[in-house]
């Protein structure tokens, strides 16, 4: 079904995006 | 096609209002009206990172405003400065050339075009701040189509971050 191979492609995509953020180093002048 | 040609600001208040109601602040928190007040906006600050808005910070901030809107708009300017402020001083960043938003616009005329933009700069706060994790993983529970836009509003804060 092309539909829920959209949705799981774009779940990745969010999956991925919010995976980096939670990984970046939070900037801070200290 | 560049990430603020992809953001539909209605759309983005729409979602930042879903959004901003998982953090259960004591204020009404279900239309585009109730945070006009920035009540609302000034306790998610403060759950976001309570030793900077303090309860000196939000004293400072008007709860009862009723329709008048100077108090609003007054309300609004202090959490503007608060939110500029904290990503220069805590988090180490300026926002460029982000467009900010019209606190008059919002406090006068409930400008929801105006407003997302103000919860997407709350929203910045959040995912940078110390306890982020909580935020983000927040944020990863929430339906598909608002997780998108978040996302979308993000990169484009991004895209205007220095350090």
């Amino acid at each position: 079904d092309p539909n829920m191979k959209a949705g799981a492609a774009n779940e990745g995509v969010l999956a991925n995006f919010f995976n980096s953020l939670l990984s970046k180093k939070t900037g801070s002048p200290g | 096609m560049s990430t603020s040609e992809s953001l539909d600001r209605m759309e983005l208040c729409e979602s930042l209002l879903t959004w901003i109601q998982t953090f259960g602040v004591e204020a009404p928190c279900k239309t585009v009206e109730d945070l006009t007040s920035g009540v609302v906006m000034a306790q998610a600050l403060q759950k976001i990172d309570i030793v900077y808005f303090s309860d000196a910070w939000i004293s400072r901030i008007k709860p009862e405003v009723g329709d008048n809107w100077r108090l609003k708009i007054s309300n609004l300017k202090k959490i503007l400065k608060g939110i500029l402020d904290y990503n220069q001083e805590i988090l180490g960043q300026h926002i460029n050339d982000f467009i900010l938003p019209d606190v008059s616009m919002i406090g006068e005329h409930s400008d929801a075009a105006e407003l997302g933009r103000m919860l997407q700069l709350i929203l910045g706060c959040a995912v940078n701040c110390e306890q982020k994790q909580e935020y983000i993983q927040t944020i990863m529970m929430m339906e598909e189509s608002v997780q998108h836009v978040v996302m979308t509003a993000i990169q484009e804060l991004m895209s205007k971050e220095t350090p």
